[in-house]
């Protein structure tokens, strides 16, 4: 294996990839504008649901993007977290790249910095991420990452609140091992980070 | 998530991920993929790695950053992936992820745990008109 240049992508993502190869080999040679220009054209596709507007909903049924760039020669990084209602946010952290000495903005402020660099704010929830979300509300919010709080999150949705301190001590250890077990999530193709 | 790495053919080493994270999560949570070292990290120095999956775990190990230190220390790709997901699996034996780790120079190798495989997609200079290759690791 190996041969420069190289672009290496997870999954079976090969539009992005093959755009960023052409990107770096026909276009701008940059390899952050490839590396932008690829993940970008994920979040345009929604690959597998995963990247992008209109996938895997909050609690709320809200869709927020998280994404970042690291330049390897200057270890200069633009990321942004929780992006709430702007769609290209690989496009965003490259502002944060470029145009802040930051490394990360989170939330909604970095919403109002997006508009600020003319990103258009707009809803990133679509019909498919609203019956995603209306099923899981179906099914008593299950799974969900809740712990120590009632009522209880193995039934039920919120809100809660947290129980008390000596509660939760008498925590019995194989329930302290269940806490590593994350099977209930089926974290997988369709749903991950 | 898309997580990538790019090399140019002045060994510019660079890596980068954009997602919209894990199903149901509370409003607020952020996974691993903008933490730097964690869902991705580059060092022209030696290359770079990128990861993804259980998010909430993953960022706690950052196992980006523990892949190019294995690199820098003379593990091969491959090895520097299995030993950073390695770490993960010893804490949390139902995590699922997958990372893909490349050498400046262009040698390339995954690592993954919880699936059964976990398909990665390279496009280099070693094929005719950079062709985009689906390949797999046994997880």
């Amino acid at each position: 294996s190996g041969g420069l240049p190289l672009v290496a992508t997870t999954w079976g993502f090969t539009n992005a990839t093959l755009r960023a190869y052409q990107s770096l080999t026909v276009g701008a040679f940059d390899p952050i504008e490839a590396l932008v220009e690829g993940c970008s054209v994920c979040e345009r596709e929604q690959c597998d649901g995963t990247v992008g507007f209109g996938g895997s909903p909050d609690e709320n049924g809200e869709t927020t993007l998280d994404a970042m760039l690291m330049d390897g020669k200057t270890m200069d990084i633009g990321a942004v977290a929780a992006l709430r209602d702007v769609k290209h946010a690989a496009e965003v952290a490259k502002h944060v790249l470029r145009n802040t000495k930051h490394t990360l903005l989170v939330g909604s402020q970095a919403t109002e910095f997006a508009v600020m660099m003319g990103f258009k704010k707009e809803s990133l929830q679509t019909e498919a991420s609203k019956s995603m979300w209306s099923a899981w509300q179906n099914n008593h919010c299950q799974p969900n990452f809740w712990k120590n709080v009632i009522p209880s999150p193995s039934m039920s949705c919120g809100p809660y609140e947290p129980v008390s301190a000596n509660a939760i001590h008498r925590t019995t250890p194989s329930s302290a091992e269940n806490l590593s077990d994350r099977s209930a999530y089926d974290f997988g193709q369709y749903n991950h980070d | 998530t898309i997580s990538m790495i790019v090399i140019n053919e002045d060994k510019h080493v660079v890596a980068g991920t954009s997602t919209n994270g894990a199903r149901h999560k509370i409003p607020g949570r952020v996974g691993d993929s903008p933490i730097p070292g964690a869902g991705a990290y580059a060092d022209a120095e030696v290359g770079a790695a990128v990861a993804t999956g259980d998010g909430d775990v993953m960022m706690r190990f950052l196992p980006s950053l523990l892949a190019v230190e294995a690199m820098r220390s003379g593990l091969s790709p491959a090895e520097a992936g299995q030993q950073a997901i390695g770490r993960i699996a010893k804490y949390y034996p139902s995590f699922v992820g997958g990372i893909v780790v490349v050498t400046k120079d262009g040698q390339y190798g995954a690592a993954c745990h919880g699936m059964e495989e976990f398909p990665y997609s390279v496009a280099d200079g070693t094929v005719a008109d950079g062709d985009v290759r689906v390949l797999t690791v046994k997880c």
